[in-house]
């Protein structure tokens, strides 16, 4: 059955998105199957891809929609589930509901023998939607940008999870964590990696080195692959995805 | 009675609590009286400060405690109102009150009349909380990274802020736009920062620049003009808090 990735970090900026799109399309490179859902009502998959699609995750969760009605087809091998602004009604919603948690869920369940991997993109907060993705999901990617703040949230992610399983009984753990927005002349982003690395030993995958091609890809709707193939941000998520092509630890 | 700006963007990672510090921090050492309030349950403004208080904006909102006996005084000048994960639960808590949207706004103006300015650093969402804020709120800093995903978010808080005005009957504006990591070099920051100020003309501000010491003084516990009095991040602070010396103009 598919891998089912939920790529987490409530701290904003962190390179969450860059991060879905660019390993969904490395791995699809790879010839895995891969779906890429777009959990955040920010929207921000279809906007740095330029994909239009009439169903988004939010008719898939409120309006009873199949999941393969709304899926567009970007590359071989890569599908995409689309979000809007209609999604951060869904967190109100999902509060009235009683078995809300195991919505999206039923959902991936679905759909998971058709694929290899589903990655699904989470906005910045903890949010009854990201329990939602959490407990859809097979093991957490947590995207932290090599800074102080983001440093401190990755310790509100872990209780995060440890919660879901204790209290939705959905035991759930880190498969991988993904540093990004690396500066080795910085002593605050050395430190940083160096701490990833002290806490999560060969889970810390290598950083994702800042790299001004990857703010540019989403302005021209596309994939780093595709953008500037030779630059260090299509190098590094290459590393990344070979990464977890190599056998993950799902504990 | 006080300006009281909601410091605001849901996309994340724009640099709204970097702003929120040391714009607070600037403005006080120009002898207005602030508050600094954290309505983002990250808590960043206390992580970032070193503040430790026994009651934060959660124990304000839903146990009714007064502002006064929760706020701590940082600098002279300058009081802090910090925030925890359990703010996190007033959302859903939101949600089931009648009169809630005006909830943060009755405690504001309780003690408007003590301070100058009032900023509140918001999350990245566009939550009931944070309509709460904008609530609250005499005009908005809307914080933007130079970047293409936060540019297409800025429609996005646009439109909220419209919606607080026609469904909430309270009207508010924009009071600045501070552009953020800004990089000269980089054409998507030249291009960004263009279209912010072809939009708003003079109420985008003078851009900060990318700034390494800006990451560092979270760690140090520091604002920037007393971790790195000299550096670009201190200089260009400096020229947004002129900026909101000057007579803002608030519709
Ligand atoms: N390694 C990198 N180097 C330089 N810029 C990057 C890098 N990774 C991401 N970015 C840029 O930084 C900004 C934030 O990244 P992104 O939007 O992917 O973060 P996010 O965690 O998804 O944000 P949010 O919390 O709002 O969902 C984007 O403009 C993106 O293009
Ligand atoms: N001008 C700048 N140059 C370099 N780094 C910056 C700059 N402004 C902020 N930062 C750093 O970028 C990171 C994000 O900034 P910050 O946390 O203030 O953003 P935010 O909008 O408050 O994030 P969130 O959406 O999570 O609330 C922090 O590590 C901060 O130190
Ligand atoms: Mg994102
Ligand atoms: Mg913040």
């Amino acid at each position: 059955p598919a891998r089912v990735f939920a790529v987490l970090n409530q701290k904003g900026g962190t390179g969450k998105t860059t991060t879905s799109i660019n390993v969904a399309a490395g791995l699809a490179e790879r010839h895995r199957r891969v779906l890429l859902v777009d959990a955040d009502p920010q929207g921000n998959v279809a906007a740095s891809l330029g994909v239009r699609s009439k169903k988004s995750l939010y008719d898939v969760l409120m309006n009873g929609a199949a999941i393969a009605d709304a899926v567009v087809p970007l590359f071989e091998n890569l599908d995409v589930l689309t979000s809007d602004e209609r999604l951060a009604a869904a967190e109100i919603k999902l509060a009235q509901r009683p078995k809300r948690a195991g919505l999206l869920k039923r959902h991936i369940d679905s759909v998971a023998s058709q694929y290899d991997d589903i990655l699904i993109d989470c906005g910045p907060s903890l949010s009854l939607l990201n329990q939602n993705v959490l407990c859809a999901s097979t093991s957490v990617l947590v995207v932290v940008a090599c800074d102080y703040l983001s440093l401190v949230g990755v310790k509100q992610v872990l209780r995060t999870i440890k919660n879901v399983g204790a209290h939705l009984g959905h035991p759930i753990s880190v498969g991988a964590v993904v540093p990004t927005m690396y500066d080795a002349r910085a002593r605050i982003c050395r430190d940083a990696l160096d701490s990833l690395q002290k806490h999560f030993g060969d889970k810390c995958l290598p950083p994702v080195r800042h790299n001004v091609r990857l703010k540019e890809a989403p302005s021209k709707k596309k994939t780093i692959f595709e953008h500037a193939p030779g630059s260090h941000g299509a190098e590094d998520y290459l590393a990344v995805v070979d990464a977890l092509c190599a056998p993950v630890t799902e504990e």
